[in-house]
């Protein structure tokens, strides 16, 4: 069965849809077909992909997955009804039963399955951490980012008690050169060791770039310093869900 | 009746915590008794101002205001029990008449109030419109942010049937030097006219160092670009409001 990875944190701009996005153009690129699930209603990661946000519905409502700008990956995009599902974390519907059959059923015909998730604590990345088989967790090098994990892991250890739940990694995105990012960085892995990957995303321009032309960094600049860094977080996540 | 502020933009990351805390320093400097209403359950706006997030409540459960780490800054935190508020955007329940009349007490007891949202369309940012008399948009200069735009526009439209709603002012953030932030702000500046603040808000990681020391930028690194940036767009934003 193909894994099913959920990339979630609940503050804001960490770069889950700039990590979904790229991981997915590398994994296409080793021959994986992947498929990209968008459950963001800012439909982020729709538009990232070069895909025109539509009012083709959602997951939620077993919408198609379609073709990309990237080779062998997929989208399920993020239609607008998607945002009446962020229901409160606690008040999660009937839905979660739909996502499930929806997903079991995508993982027949793809190798790879990510969630873009919002930036909350709702109904839409709750219901994707209990259908995913991983997680990965994006933390900005940078303060608020690294107070709010302490609330989000405690929101997944919760979830424990309703399902198996995911193995779960956390990836440091936009490591900037100055004192900051060290100091954050050395944190992070004093505390979290190898649940840390080892591979850390520099801030980089081209991340911020690429999304505006609706390609992944493969496509629109494939040796900046970020684009390296996705494909090597890429080839050690493939080899650390692949050993499974 | 002192200005109510609401600081929104559903785009993660955009800035609305560290416009929050850097205007009400800022407008604290100035002599006027500043008001901050966390009402974020990610609580940053709280550790920004170097107060410990804190089981005391919110504005919800009409939490006194408290001393901040910047002079004639207080503060109502964001406690815990804030996001069994966040239910969907359409769903506001009876909280709304709670935090008008909290925060038409408020008013009689500071000269200005800033609220800041979480990135989402929830009753949280929904209220916080409804009850403010103007609006603060930061867009980040950068494309997921401008895509987000219209969307955050079109809710605040629809709000419009329900309350005489407030004047929203766009204040682009993070401009980098780059073609990127150049073209976004062009963009912003076509479109929305003399809606947009002239002040833009440099990329500046003295902004991202000083909310790690509980500090504002005034007090943290009073010279540095982004805060000279704030203190410029503070004294345009009161003159924009102090000429109502
Ligand atoms: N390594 C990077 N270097 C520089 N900019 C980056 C990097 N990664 C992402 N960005 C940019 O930073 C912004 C935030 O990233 P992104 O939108 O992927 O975060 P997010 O967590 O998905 O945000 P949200 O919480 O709104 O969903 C975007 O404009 C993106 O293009
Ligand atoms: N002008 C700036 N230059 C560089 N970094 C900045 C600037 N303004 C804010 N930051 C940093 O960028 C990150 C995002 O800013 P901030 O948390 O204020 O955004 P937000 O919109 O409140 O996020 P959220 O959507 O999670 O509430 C923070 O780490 C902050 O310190
Ligand atoms: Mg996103
Ligand atoms: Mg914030």
């Amino acid at each position: 069965m193909a894994p099913v990875v959920a990339v979630t944190n609940q503050k804001g701009g960490v770069g889950k849809t700039t990590t979904v996005v790229n991981l997915a153009a590398y994994a296409g690129l080793g021959g994986l077909r992947t498929l990209v699930i968008d459950s963001d209603p800012q439909a982020n990661a729709t538009s990232a992909l070069g895909v025109l946000p539509s009012a083709a519905g959602s997951i939620y409502t077993h919408a198609e997955p379609m073709a990309t700008s990237a080779e062998n990956v997929w989208l399920v995009p993020a239609g607008p009804e998607l945002a009446e599902h962020a229901r409160p974390w606690h008040d999660a519907g009937h839905e979660l039963r739909a996502l499930h059959m929806a997903v079991q059923q995508l993982q027949n015909s793809f190798e790879l399955i990510l969630i873009d998730c919002p930036p909350n604590f709702t109904a839409l990345p709750r219901n994707a951490l209990l259908v995913a088989t991983q997680v990965v967790i994006p933390v900005q090098c940078e303060y608020f980012a690294l107070e709010g994990l302490s609330q989000l892991l405690a929101h997944i250890e919760e979830l424990h008690g309703s399902a198996p739940l995911a193995d779960w990694q956390i990836l440091l995105t936009m490591a900037s050169p100055g004192a900051l990012a060290r100091s954050v960085i050395a944190e992070v892995r004093r505390h979290f060791g190898d649940r840390v990957l080892s591979v850390e995303i520099p801030r980089d321009e081209a991340a911020a770039v690429a999304p505006s032309h609706g390609r992944a960094l493969l496509d629109h600049d494939p040796l900046c310093p970020a684009a390296l860094a996705y494909l090597a977080v890429t080839r050690e996540l493939l080899s650390r869900w692949g050993s499974k």
